[in-house]
């Protein structure tokens, strides 16, 4: 999708989180791919829901998905507390 | 950024529509 205007400065806070994820599970991939398939299946979900016009809940919640990323990010509580201000409701 | 994969870029996508998604339910 084309970049809008105020589009910019939530793309480059996405940006520096994702290498801030990737530098600091460097040693273990699985980590960082586990977050990628919550991201991925939570934006599956909005999309389903979207597509649906409001007759589909997404069986992934905020809630949910922020504590998925909770239990892998056990002891990161940096990590944790930036991926809350990403996410809507959390 | 630096050696990207099509995957970061694709997290990178989701997490900044996330953001946008909160602002707007901010707004």
């Amino acid at each position: 999708p084309p970049l809008q205007n105020n589009q910019p400065v939530e793309f480059n806070h996405a940006i520096n989180y994702v290498n801030k994820i990737k530098n600091r599970f460097q040693g273990q991939p699985d980590i960082y791919k586990s977050f990628l398939e919550i991201l991925h299946t939570y934006q599956k979900e909005q999309r389903n829901a979207k597509e649906a016009g409001g007759n589909y809940t997404p069986t992934l919640t905020e809630q949910e998905v922020y504590t998925q990323v909770a239990k892998l990010f056990k002891n990161q509580e940096d990590l944790l507390s930036e991926f809350g201000q990403f996410l809507p409701d959390a | 950024s630096h050696d990207f994969t099509p995957l970061d870029s694709s997290a990178v996508y989701v997490l900044s529509s996330m953001a946008r998604r909160r602002r707007a339910s901010q707004s």
